[in-house]
């Protein structure tokens, strides 16, 4: 009973709790790991020779160039109605406000249709969006727009509410994106406690003057490398079971769960059937993506390397929504690949985690599911994974080693079994 | 129907769940 000894050995083993033990080691050693950074670099050569100790097999670095953007010294401050420090983080990829920084009064807006109304108000003002958080694939959208669109109607910064379901006071980074013939004009994200009192202010007609500073820089593209380790294949070798995580992460917390988790519950699945002495037809492949924050630029630059043999890729799966509580697999195929997938799931009836979901997410895989490679991706309970997301409270404190066992053993009876089927997914 | 590559008849769903039973 294979997966039964998957199980049993995460859950209860001697393997339990080591993906978390492992996770607290390499982010107290490493810290956060943002593209472009000596700490990422730290983190790569940190897991390549980890990677080998654990006696994995075809452990490489494959080249990649990601950007290198820095945030520098930054801080805002209300002047007006009275002195108040703002809790701001730059965006990623955001240019710096003159030396002298910017004074400006505010326009609070809660919507890209509210700035639109007011666009008259804007001119040389900072607009400050405090967006209600609906989901986070909606309202990332202020993150990623809201300097474009305020700059559109004449605006000198924007401030944006942090895109969380929950603050104690914590700005949440992230990226975001400057359009070609829209002037630049520097982003940054603020608490929701500042752009609710700031908006509160505003509708009680009080004037609202900000100063902002901000030091970021962008650098000319970073020497960066993807990570893979290897289970080789004993029938199929050349056919693909890819398993994966970012090793990026944002300059703040420890990067534990964006995606430490993802990632180092993506080795435990190697290091597992290995514990089990179990060698699938096809090959094991984890990989560790770098540069995911900036846009899956490392998981592209993969894409192009390898889609050459995209028929022997059988699925690929990525685990970047968190590790805690999981709940099933999110699945992205053809029907048939899915019932298939569903069958697989009745295997972790022991631990009474079964549940498909539809559509897998994931910014690196989505290369190759664009191109019918079935995908999957871990579903866990997020209810509070957008609490810390991008904040300097990603940290250990977040993970908890039991769900991320739990975690470990869907991932890994998963993957393996697809990998030592007797035919590769339909798809 | 054509040959799987190992020679035999795909295999039908049933197949398939009888092999996915198999690790269980």
């Amino acid at each position: 009973s294979i997966a039964k000894a998957i199980i049993d050995l995460a859950v209860h083993g001697k393997a339990q709790n080591r993906s978390y033990e492992r996770l607290a080691v390499f982010a107290d050693t490493i810290g956060p790991r943002l593209s472009g950074s000596k700490n990422l670099d730290a983190a790569i050569k940190y897991m390549f020779s980890a990677l080998q100790e654990d006696r994995l097999e075809n452990v490489h670095l494959e080249p990649v160039k990601v950007p290198h953007w820095e945030r520098g010294e930054e801080f805002a401050v209300m002047l007006e109605p009275r002195n108040h420090s703002i809790a701001i983080l730059g965006l990623g990829s955001s240019i710096a406000t003159p030396p002298e920084g910017i004074t400006a009064e505010v326009l609070v807006v809660t919507s890209f249709d509210e700035l639109h109304r007011r666009a008259q108000e804007a001119k040389g003002k900072i607009v400050v969006y405090n967006q209600p958080f609906i989901t986070y694939s909606e309202t990332v959208q202020y993150r990623s727009r809201g300097a474009v669109e305020a700059a559109k109607v004449g605006a000198v910064a924007s401030l944006i509410r942090s895109v969380a379901s929950f603050s104690i006071h914590s700005p949440h980074t992230g990226w975001q994106n400057y359009q070609p013939g829209v002037p630049q004009i520097p982003t940054a994200c603020i608490s929701v406690e500042d752009a609710e009192m700031m908006s509160r202010m505003s509708l009680q007609g009080t004037k609202v003057v900000v100063y902002l500073k901000m030091g970021a820089k962008t650098y000319p593209d970073s020497s960066s490398f993807n990570t893979v380790a290897e289970i080789v294949g004993s029938k199929y070798p050349e056919q693909i079971v890819l398993v994966s995580g970012h090793l990026d992460s944002w300059d703040v917390g420890q990067g534990a769960m964006d995606d430490g988790g993802g990632a180092f519950i993506s080795w435990e699945a190697l290091s597992l059937v290995k514990d089990l002495g179990l060698r699938p037809k096809r090959t094991l492949r984890l990989v560790l993506w770098t540069g995911e924050e900036q846009g899956g630029i490392g998981a592209e630059q993969y894409y192009q390397l390898h889609k050459k043999n995209i028929s022997n890729f059988d699925v690929v799966m990525e685990s970047d929504e968190g590790t805690f509580r999981p709940m099933g697999l999110a699945f992205t195929g053809t029907d048939e690949a899915r019932d298939i997938v569903k069958e697989i799931m009745t295997l972790l009836l022991p631990i009474n985690i079964t549940d498909i979901y539809d559509t897998a997410d994931g910014t690196d895989i989505d290369y190759w599911m664009r191109d019918g490679v079935p995908g999957a991706s871990l579903r866990d309970d997020i209810s509070k994974y957008f609490w810390f997301h991008h904040s300097h409270g990603d940290t250990m404190t977040v993970q908890d080693p039991n769900q991320m066992n739990l975690c470990a053993a869907v991932w890994t009876v998963v993957s393996y079994v697809i990998a030592d089927m007797k035919e590769m997914l339909p798809r | 129907k054509s040959l799987s590559r190992d020679g035999n008849y795909p295999k039908t769903f049933e197949d398939i769940k009888k092999e996915i039973a198999g690790y269980s």
